[in-house]
């Protein structure tokens, strides 16, 4: 048994999808993966960037852009430096 | 399908039909938005085109099982590419491997020199989006940044049946026995809003659990030992709040993957996952580097992993990806590819490892550099049939592929 520190990640289960989600017909195998950089490192965001760059972002509206890749938010698993979003399909 | 978001970057890996391109738009709209990174491709928000200039933009996929089944621009490669060029105007495109077998398509935008680190806004008719001008973004690539992918075909079947509803719930079922005679818990804290829980967990769970058979002896998936009481319930009991994230915990201890990144040598990772029904699993992980003399609590980063599992013997596939940079008082990358390979027994899978040309990297001397290549060589139990090295401007890649000798 281990003691966690302060930061040790925490999860979020967004229960409204994740208690009935019905994957049958879910699966094809190969996933596509897509990564966009807006800076080089986390250190260097652009000038006018808001704290905390694409932290920053309300979890809500990632949703609107997942809705458009056909997934929903399962969970979330946050930490300081990168936020976890487990998705549907 | 998972989804990581940093400061400076966004990861978003899909499964299935999903239609992962469609939403590039608007994520490049909500960067400009909500987080304030500079447009180059209009003169204001108020334009309805307006997005924000990448750095770098990378999409990458193995070849699909099923494309005829793929939506949107995801049908084949070449629509692939068109869409991304609609939108870019500099990506280079590119594929590895053989093409009459398992091979891996890549691309990716490399930065642009501008003389003024600006374009005219609004001045493209198509108004595409320009990437990484250096001029505009100042400071260096991330230390060690690599990033290791394993994509793994033709699972064993026999072993695949781990990630299916049936199989994990009875053993979740022999887990919840076996932990009420230790009198162990799974977790303490949980705090229920209305439609979300929030659950810090802060004990271990025992990763000893019993294997079981349900495929013969018949046991269903949504009743435990108690007939009367879903399971779900049932590992409510215990701390944890729907049955795909409690047997998706079951499931990642007892196939080893708990154990790819251990508490031991990354004492703050998490895992988040998930089990789908009927089948089907997935996973992300933060991996907090390991604290060290001259690592103090400020300076320490934050890394990810990722599974997802499809175990229908008709399109097996599992794919583990990660950018825990290998060594360091860690894992080699080595370790960590065999000890994955060996959770999904594949008959093939490919590794992919791109690396950052760092000041750091750069400074390894030829033999390490070797000596790390020739141990990814050898992965016990395979024969590894292509190797294949593309070097980029700022990245080198790797490609091997392996097949069960």
């Amino acid at each position: 048994t281990f003691s966690p520190s302060e930061g040790t990640p925490h999860l979020t289960i967004n229960h409204d999808v994740a208690a009935d989600l019905d994957s049958t017909n879910a699966f094809e195998g190969p996933e596509k993966l897509l990564e966009v950089w807006f800076a080089p490192n986390p250190n260097a965001l652009p000038e006018g960037t808001k704290p905390g760059g694409l932290k920053a972002v309300k979890q809500d509206t990632w949703v609107g852009m997942l809705d458009m890749v056909n997934c929903k938010i399962l969970s979330v698993l946050d930490s300081e430096h990168v936020d976890a979003y487990l998705l549907s399909e | 399908s998972s989804m990581f978001v940093f400061p400076h970057k966004l990861i978003l890996k899909t499964c299935g039909t999903t239609t992962l391109l469609l939403g590039l738009r608007r994520l490049l709209r909500i960067a400009a938005a909500e987080a304030g990174f500079p447009i180059h491709n209009a003169a204001s928000l108020d334009d309805i085109h307006a997005a924000a200039t990448p750095y770098r933009v990378f999409y990458s996929r193995k070849n699909f099982l099923f494309p005829h089944k793929q939506q949107g621009p995801h049908r084949s490669w070449k629509q692939e590419v068109k869409y991304l060029d609609d939108i870019f105007d500099n990506g280079s495109a590119y594929m590895v491997g053989k093409m009459n077998g398992d091979h891996w398509y890549l691309y990716l935008t490399s930065p642009q020199e501008s003389a003024d680190g600006m374009t005219s806004p609004g001045s493209a008719s198509t108004f595409k989006i320009p990437c990484g001008m250096t001029s505009a973004f100042n400071g260096a690539l991330e230390a060690n940044d690599e990033t290791l992918e394993v994509l793994m075909t033709d699972l064993d079947p026999e072993n695949a049946k781990k990630f299916y509803l049936e199989h994990a719930s009875a053993v979740a079922c022999a887990r919840l026995d076996s932990s009420v005679v230790k009198g162990k818990t799974l977790a303490e804290d949980v705090n229920m809003t209305d439609s979300v829980a929030t659950v810090k967990t802060t004990s271990t769970v025992d990763s000893a659990a019993e294997e079981v058979d349900v495929f013969s002896n018949g046991s269903g998936s949504e009743l435990c030992d108690d007939f009367n009481t879903p399971l779900s319930s049932q590992l409510d009991d215990e701390g944890l709040t729907t049955e795909g994230h409690a047997l998706g915990s079951v499931v990642s201890d007892v196939c080893g993957l708990s154990d790819v990144y251990p508490t031991s040598k990354y004492p703050d990772a998490r895992i988040d996952s998930y089990l789908f029904s009927p089948c089907g699993f997935s996973a992300n992980g933060i991996v907090p580097a390991p604290q060290t003399e001259d690592n103090d609590d400020a300076a320490r980063k934050n890394h990810y992993f990722t599974v997802h599992v499809t175990p229908e013997p008709v399109c097996s596939f599992a794919s583990f990806e990660t950018n825990v940079p290998g060594g360091q008082n860690g894992r080699e990358t080595s370790e960590i590819i065999a000890h994955v390979v060996d959770i999904f027994k594949p008959g093939r899978f490919s590794v992919t490892l791109f690396e950052a040309k760092t000041p750091q990297a750069l400074t390894d001397s030829p033999q390490v550099s070797a000596g790390r290549s020739k141990t990814m060589e050898a992965i016990k139990g395979y024969k590894r049939i292509d190797r294949i090295v593309h070097d980029f401007e700022d990245y080198e890649l790797v490609f091997r592929f392996f097949e069960r000798e």
